[in-house]
């Protein structure tokens, strides 16, 4: 479903190179549940941008559905993107002068919303994830693992064939931690494929298949 | 050395209140380790926000060397938050526009480094914390954990009495956030009152007293 092929990724910084990855290959089949870990600047939230098409890499290819993005169209990447996958992003990217509400629909907008995606089932996301009192609340008004939880919640609206989540539960306690972990179970058991980036090994351990960075590499 | 004496505050949003601390009350003395924790939500980056005087309660006060807070003059609060105290903020905060050691040393720029800093000194720090190779990197050229690294760096420069941080190690791994536990304790043992907020059990049980939030409330 997911080949990464020989994924290398440069840094040109002036006469300074950073490797960030060095010719990482792997796949990922349909409805898997997959961990990412390493140590911090290993290259994690590198790759995980590339496999979800919102970075290219210096050599190397990836291939979703058996097609290899580098040949895809831009409106391809597109569909991709926007319906494809859902990106839970380390930095949140949360829209400042939007509301809660409005930051989890903004996928819809840029979708037009084909799958028809109801009122009720985006409540019973932002209830689940113990935000639905704070729907109106803009991102300056949350707290940090408020914001994570709405950036989580926005990844869903869509309904997605891929979840991509960089770090999903850094800024949350275990409780609330523990609440991320079953949404991504019962993500996949309904056969949606997850690829978490995670520092937290209680989750990690949940995965099927775990790819450990190190220094760009797969150790 | 530090006192919070019945602090609440709330938020008023239209005819929504959002009691983010509710009549909370503890006492802090110098050389002190101190964790916050709590589930997401529970008022923990409020109380230290107010605890730094960045933020102002709605009811009660904070009493720094047996000076309240409110009385004091604009002149002296700038000493406070540019001298006392060394923050660490959850969301990092680096201006995008400046390199990693320009970063670091900007508390120097509006304090005038009147302890006599050295280069050497900020090295040193950059070093332990592994990010020595990153400083001409701006902010978006880092992953995450070096972020919160350059914030962590940049709240030890002015060489203060206290430090405030808020969940520093939430995007580290295993290894790194050993580090920082590392580098507390560190700053204890030279009598600098450190206050964490953490979800990080480990990290909380190496303070000396736990402060429990629920709902605004210590309980
Ligand atoms: N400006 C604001 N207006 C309204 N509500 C706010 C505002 N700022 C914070 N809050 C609310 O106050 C509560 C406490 O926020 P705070 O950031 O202190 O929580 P926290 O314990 O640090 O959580 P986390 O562990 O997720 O970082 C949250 O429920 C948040 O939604
Ligand atoms: N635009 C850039 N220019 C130069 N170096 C970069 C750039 N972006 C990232 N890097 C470097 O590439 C390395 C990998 O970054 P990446 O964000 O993928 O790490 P990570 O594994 O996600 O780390 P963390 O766990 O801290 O989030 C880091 O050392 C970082 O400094
Ligand atoms: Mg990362
Ligand atoms: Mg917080």
């Amino acid at each position: 479903l997911l080949i990464a092929q020989n994924l290398t990724k440069n840094y040109q910084r002036g006469i300074e190179k950073v490797k960030a990855l060095d010719n990482v290959s792997f796949a990922v089949n349909r409805g898997q549940f997959i961990a990412i870990t390493g140590p911090s600047g290993s290259g994690k939230t590198t790759l995980l941008h590339i496999l979800g098409c919102l970075d290219k890499p210096t050599s190397g290819e990836v291939y979703i559905d058996n097609k290899p993005v580098s040949k895809m169209t831009e409106k391809e990447l597109d569909n991709v993107r926007r319906l494809k996958v859902g990106f839970v992003f380390q930095q949140f990217y949360l829209l400042p002068e939007l509301n809660v509400i409005e930051n989890v629909k903004l996928p819809l907008l840029f979708s037009g919303n084909p799958k028809k995606v109801e009122e009720e089932y985006i409540d019973e996301i932002l209830n689940f994830l113990g935000i639905i009192n704070r729907k109106k609340h803009k991102p300056n008004q949350l707290s940090g693992g408020e914001m994570q939880r709405v950036a989580i919640a926005r990844s869903l609206v869509n309904k997605p064939e891929f979840i991509l989540a960089d770090e999903p539960t850094a800024n949350l306690d275990t409780e609330n931690g523990k609440k991320i972990f079953e949404l991504l179970i019962k993500l996949v058991e309904k056969n949606i494929t997850v690829i978490v980036v995670t520092h937290n090994n209680e989750l990690a351990n949940m995965a099927q298949k775990k790819i450990v960075l190190k220094d760009g590499v797969i150790v």
